[in-house]
């Protein structure tokens, strides 16, 4: 038996919208310290991780480790039926071909479950070793979230680099240049609105700004982001969840041929 | 012009 019940549904919600256009479908495991879900693009270029505590739900058990095979693209029809106050409740016996979802209004006057047909995928799991990286960048997420975009309207690609100078963003297209520079800033009173800088050595990486935008998909999960940079190696895109867990977006940086 | 690598080429399949 499993049961996950969420007081503050929209959190889900958001979850799902945040992966949804990246990762058609993935494995929910789901064992007694949590839920956690790995999952590639299908051209396996990128990779979502998701971890979601066990404590950081209101009630959670499961009896025995499970896979559940999910179409999000079918968790994300139902979860839009689900209102933005509702508690959500997640069920599932052993074994189960389907997932139960109950929401609850904040006022108890309507209750409603729907089942999702669960699907049997065959997953790869990819080993990440735990490491430190060159550069590490805390930012505003809305302020990611402005500069891939702005940037995915000049180019197809972005050189990230990182140096004492800050952190700049590159591109190039048919309609010129962009450099979007940031510095370390402590200055703003509110701890979200600052830009942590921890550089190790400098690091300088290109990677394709569809994916870096799409990855913006979970700002309203997160007041910041943190950009994690090693020379050669795939960059990660981390959003705390509050005290629920995380959700870690990996891609594969362009090397020169 | 830079070739876009795959994941699998940085972590190893468990």
């Amino acid at each position: 038996m499993f049961e996950a019940r969420i007081t503050q549904g929209s959190v889900l919600k958001k979850l799902v919208e945040a992966l949804k256009e990246l990762v058609t479908e993935g494995n929910f495991d789901v064992s007694n310290t949590g839920l956690s879900l790995q999952a590639m693009d299908s051209s396996h270029v990128c990779l979502v991780s998701l971890t979601l505590r066990e404590d950081g739900f209101d009630h959670f058990r499961c009896d025995r480790n499970m896979a559940m095979g999910i179409h999000f693209g079918n968790l994300s029809k139902i979860l839009k039926c689900a209102g933005n106050e509702d508690t959500i409740t997640l069920k599932a016996e052993d074994n189960a071909d389907q997932l139960t979802l109950m929401f609850e209004a904040p006022s108890q006057d309507r209750i409603s479950d729907f089942d999702l047909k669960l699907m049997s995928i065959e997953s790869e799991h990819l080993g990440i070793p735990d490491q430190d990286y060159s550069a590490e960048v805390k930012l505003p997420s809305s302020e990611y979230q402005r500069i891939v975009r702005d940037l995915t309207s000049i180019g197809d690609t972005v050189l990230i680099s990182a140096t004492k100078e800050g952190i700049k963003f590159s591109t190039s297209g048919d309609v010129g240049t962009a450099n979007i520079t940031l510095r370390h800033n402590t200055t703003p009173e509110k701890p979200e609105e600052q830009t942590f800088i921890d550089l190790k050595e400098p690091v300088a990486l290109t990677f394709a700004l569809r994916y870096l935008n799409n990855f913006s998909k979970a700002t309203p999960l997160a007041p910041q982001v943190k950009l994690s940079l090693t020379k050669d190696l795939p960059i990660v895109v981390e959003y705390q969840v509050g005290e629920l867990g995380s959700v870690r977006f990996y891609l594969a940086p362009k090397i020169d041929d | 012009t830079p070739v876009q690598n795959d994941l699998k080429e940085f972590y190893a399949l468990l």
